[in-house]
């Protein structure tokens, strides 16, 4: 094995919320957070969104690393 | 590495030395600003191939529960750190979950399964497929939907739509988006530390595509090892994985089954090839 390269495998994280944000209920929710609080949320884990899609369910994003 | 976003309910999978669990505090401050609290967590990971090129807090299992500790608020009172082990001190499913009083009995009734897929000691020849053409100035959008045609991933669940990236000079990541599912694909193709990534989170009553989808998944990396870790999945699916991953030619290695609050059952098994 190579002394160092790069390390595939990957940490996963979910969360799940709860609230009487009225957004929830029509399939809003988090989705309502701007591009840029996605951002700094990544910020901190050192990462950048390379490509996006979405439908009426969810967002999906391709991150950098 | 993938973000996926849904009304209550966020994924985050990086890979590399990427500082993950950072993102917990600015995560719960955004969504407490829209009204929403957090009620469920769960962190999951494999063995690090590079365990110490880790950052603060990932240098240790232990280490990262204690970080997952102190940032979660203390309305998620039911916890559990466990690491699954295999018949391979190298292959270990580490788990953390923790979740409140009313979401652990919502959870119960539950009928969405995830199933994380790890793959080391990629085929040589099929890893190749992941590198990008030297001077061919494809972006990586271009190249990652290249890739996805040459190498079939485009098969693996038709129905899906599907955003990817080939990253220069190697590697690929792609997330599918299949009506409320999503799947992702991440590929390190080098020699010597090849590997690769499937999840899909489906309901729990499809077991039957399980099969069809595995093979396709193995028939294009082809690995050495693999782990396949299933959440809150039907015996009969976890039944469906290991036959499936048999049929090609992967020996059935280890099982562990354990139980975590805000996840359910966890079933963590292992593969390797006849030649391990």
């Amino acid at each position: 094995m190579a002394q160092s390269g790069f390390e595939g495998f990957e940490k996963r994280l979910e969360l799940n919320f709860f609230g009487d944000d009225p957004m929830m209920n029509i399939g809003i929710g988090l989705r309502q957070l701007s591009f840029e609080s996605v951002q700094e949320i990544l910020d901190a884990v050192q990462c950048t969104v390379v490509s996006a899609m979405g439908n009426q369910y969810f967002d999906a994003y391709v991150l950098s690393e | 590495s993938s973000l996926f976003v849904y009304p209550t309910k966020i994924i985050i999978k990086t890979c590399g030395t990427t500082q993950l669990l950072k993102s917990i505090s600015p995560l719960l401050s955004h969504a407490h600003d829209i009204g929403l609290n957090v009620c469920g967590c769960r962190y999951t990971r494999g063995n690090f191939i590079f365990p110490k090129a880790q950052p603060f807090p990932h240098t240790s299992f232990k280490e990262e529960v204690m970080y997952l500790e102190e940032s979660l608020p203390n309305s998620l009172c039911y916890r559990k750190a466990s690491v699954m082990p295999s018949n391979k001190t190298t292959h270990s499913w580490h788990v953390y979950s923790a979740s409140t009083d009313e979401y652990h009995m919502v959870h119960h009734m539950s009928n969405v399964f995830t199933m994380e897929v790890c793959m080391t000691e990629l085929d040589r020849v099929l890893a190749r497929k992941f590198y990008q053409h030297s001077g061919n100035g494809n972006s990586g959008d271009i190249s990652g939907k290249e890739m996805t045609m040459a190498t079939g991933i485009n098969d693996i669940i038709p129905s899906a739509l599907i955003c990817d990236f080939s990253f220069d000079p190697c590697g690929y990541s792609m997330n599918g988006v299949n009506g409320v599912h999503y799947s992702t694909i991440h590929v390190t193709p080098e020699d010597g530390y090849s590997y690769a990534s499937f999840e899909l989170m489906g309901f729990t009553d499809d077991s039957d595509d399980i099969d069809r989808i595995l093979n396709k998944v193995v028939q294009i990396f082809r690995p050495s090892t693999m782990s396949v870790s299933t959440t809150c999945a039907s015996h009969d699916m976890s039944m469906h994985v290991k036959n499936a991953i048999e049929q090609n030619g992967l020996i059935h290695r280890s099982c562990t089954i354990d139980e975590f609050p805000a996840a359910g059952s966890i079933v963590f098994q292992t593969f390797t090839t006849r030649r391990k």
